[in-house]
């Protein structure tokens, strides 16, 4: 299976591509959950909509319990997307840990965090424009892009 | 040149995973 904390690196690369205007970088900026969120809310915003948004704080500052808070909605939301509108169960071992990533920004459960992004963007309707958006990636970014969808193919079967 | 067929052969394996996502119906990654 892919190294989660390489993961983490590449799939950084990836959610730079969204352009939001949190900064998203390193594992420190994600950890607030907040450009997570705006990036969710780019891939469909008629689900991951304004009034959801509304529930990510954006002053954690460094409160890491603020942190882990944004950080359980946002997960919230992936795993009822992934069920109402994607059609399948996120299994147990997908899920990460998001007290250490609010807490100690842990590359390799942050990894996790985004792989299951990823799920969401290139399996929802627009789709289309993430997979070819990851198709202009450097060659090792896209290896490790691969390598992270297999694995959840076939760990979740459809 | 091997070097340059062995990045051929890997951009095709990419492309060629790429596509195939593109092609499967919006849903389940699987």
């Amino acid at each position: 299976s892919v190294d989660k904390a390489e993961l983490c690196g590449s799939l950084l690369t990836w959610l730079q591509t969204f352009g939001v205007s949190q900064p998203c970088s390193s594992p420190q900026d994600l950890s607030s959950g907040l450009a997570v969120a705006h990036v969710l809310h780019q891939i469909d915003p008629s689900w991951f909509n304004e009034t959801w948004l509304l529930r990510i704080r954006d002053d954690t500052d460094h409160n890491w319990r603020l942190k882990v808070n944004n950080l359980k909605k946002v997960l919230q939301g992936l795993v009822e997307y992934s069920q109402d509108i994607l059609g399948h169960q996120v299994s147990d071992q997908h899920l990460p840990d998001v007290n250490l990533i609010g807490e100690f920004s842990d590359p390799a459960e942050l990894g996790k965090l985004l792989q299951l992004v990823l799920s969401c963007a290139i399996s929802c309707e627009k789709k289309q424009e993430h997979i070819q958006r990851i198709m202009t990636l450097e060659e090792s970014v896209q290896h490790v892009v691969m390598t992270a969808i297999q694995e959840l193919m076939s760990k979740d079967p459809a | 040149d091997p070097n340059m067929k062995a990045g051929a052969t890997s951009e095709g394996v990419l492309a060629n995973f790429f596509n195939s996502l593109l092609s499967k119906k919006t849903g389940s990654p699987g």
